[in-house]
This record gives structure tokens, C-alpha cells and sequence, in this order.
């Protein structure tokens, strides 16, 4: 049996918001260690991994491993339904047709109980090895949001160099170009404000910004955004939460 | 103009 309670409902809350555009039916997989997501968007460019780690819940248990099959429109309306304060209890049997979710209001007596009907989700699970990247930046993921979002008024893509002592974010379209330029620093009284480059090698990537557009969407979850990019391959995208992370791998776009 | 991959050329199924 699965019994997960969250001191704030806003935490699920924001996690499904994140990732509700970018796929529609996934399997939350719960176990001792809390619960994993992996899901492709339809495109197969976009691909997201979820961990909640059992250490975000004020209570957590999980006998055995349960997979609850959700889509996540449905979710996402039911979940609106309870305050952001609430807390949130998700309780589901071994061998679930259904989740149900409980809302407590803290300042009331007040207790909201929803179920949402699970579904048979076929997913297939790609294999993700760690890897080397050529370079991993950290940066404010609100500044990251914004960047992006001001380039995509001019282009579908994002171009993103970086070298020892920049990062530089390029869109070139039919009405104009941009691009923006930041240098690591390090912010000693607000850390989150600090942006940081290793590099191993310089990267020249391109991305479709309507992807980036998803994956931002998971910026209220960290002040944070840790970007790991090599040269031809996937880059990661990841949101730490306070136990596990909202990661997003994205294919890149090669130019012709 | 750029081509957009997919992640099924760097990622296997497990």
C-alpha cells in the first residue's frame, strides 16, 4: 500500500503543472526510495524524469512497488481543487484502479477526498546512462526562463554557446536576431542569483525553443536550473527539488 | 535551417 503526505500540496501541484504539456499519460512507479516518473512527449524529442524522493513527504510509506498509471490532464484538475497550503495525502492498494487524494486544510476542520481512475500505460523505458558532458552550467532559472522566452519571439530555435567564460544564447529568425550574454559570478549573499560554467570542451547546440517552452515550465520548482550539454547529444535540463529532481532531456537540432 | 533529432538515435529502450 502506498501512503504519501505532503506538507504542501502546492509541491505536486507544481510538479504536474511542469509536466503536463510535455506528455499526457505516464506512470508515477512508487517505492520505498518514493516515486519515479519517466515519460516521452509524442515526438519522442522530449524526455522527462521525475524523482520524489521519500524524504519530501512529512509521511511515506510504500510496501511494495505500486505503478499508477495517470493521466495527467485528469490529475492536474483534480489537483487544482485543493488549496496550495493543504496538506496533500496520496493513497493508493497494491495493485491500485484507482489513487485518492486527500486534502487538509490546515486552518480548518475541512477535509477535501478526490479519486482519479488509473490506466493501463504501456510506456517504453529508455535507458539513460551517465554521462560526460562537455559542459554543465548553473544559473538563476528564472533568468533562464525569461532568456528564453524573450529569443522565441524571434525564432524556433535556441542556440547555446559556451566557452570558459560565457554563456551565450542566440536566436536568429525573419524578423531579426538576439542573443544574450552572461558571465559566471558568484553572488556570495544570494546564492541562487550565482551562475557557474565547468567546462570540458565548448559547445555550439542548437534546441526548438517550443521544447524549452515545456521544459521551463518547471521553474517554480528551483531557484535553480543545472544544464548539462555536450556537443550532438541530448541535454539535460534539471530542477533539484529538495530530495530528487525534474529533469528534461532534450534531442538537439543539427543544422543542415 | 537545422533538423530536429530524436532521442530514440542516442537513447535505447531498456
Amino acid at each position: 500500500m502506498l501512503e504519501g503526505k505532503f506538507e504542501e500540496a502546492s509541491l505536486l501541484k507544481k510538479v504536474v503543472e511542469s509536466i503536463k504539456d510535455s506528455v499526457q499519460l505516464c506512470n508515477f512507479v512508487c517505492s520505498e526510495h518514493g516515486i519515479t516518473v519517466q515519460a516521452v512527449d509524442d515526438s519522442r524529442v522530449l524526455l522527462v524524469s521525475l524523482l520524489i524522493g521519500n524524504e519530501v513527504f512529512s509521511d511515506y510509506r510504500c510496501d511494495r512497488n505500486i505503478t499508477l498509471g495517470v493521466d495527467l490532464k485528469s490529475f492536474a484538475k483534480i489537483i487544482r481543487c485543493g488549496g496550495n497550503d493543504d496538506y496533500l495525502t496520496l493513497i493508493a492498494e497494491d495493485s491500485p484502479d484507482s489513487v485518492t487524494l486527500v486534502f487538509e486544510d490546515k486552518n480548518s476542520d475541512r477535509i477535501s477526498e478526490y479519486s482519479l481512475k488509473l490506466m493501463e500505460i504501456d510506456n517504453e523505458f529508455l535507458k539513460i546512462d551517465d554521462m560526460d558532458y562537455d559542459s554543465v552550467i548553473k544559473m538563476p532559472s528564472i533568468d533562464f526562463q525569461k532568456i528564453c522566452r524573450d529569443l522565441s519571439t524571434l525564432s524556433e530555435s535556441l542556440q547555446i554557446l559556451i566557452t570558459k567564460d560565457s554563456i551565450k544564447f542566440m536566436a536568429e529568425g525573419e524578423t531579426g536576431n538576439g542573443s544574450v550574454i552572461l558571465k559566471p559570478r558568484t553572488d556570495i549573499d544570494k546564492p541562487e542569483q550565482s551562475i557557474t560554467v565547468k567546462l570540458n570542451n565548448a559547445v555550439n547546440s542548437t534546441f526548438g525553443l517550443k521544447y524549452i517552452a515545456d521544459i521551463v515550465k518547471g521553474t517554480s520548482l528551483s531557484n535553480q536550473i543545472v544544464i548539462k550539454i555536450s556537443n550532438r547529444t541530448p541535454a539535460l535540463f534539471e530542477y533539484k527539488l529538495q530530495s530528487g529532481y525534474l529533469r528534461f532531456y532534450l534531442a538537439p537540432k543539427f543544422e543542415d | 535551417t537545422s533538423t530536429q533529432t530524436t532521442l530514440s538515435s542516442f537513447f535505447k529502450p531498456f
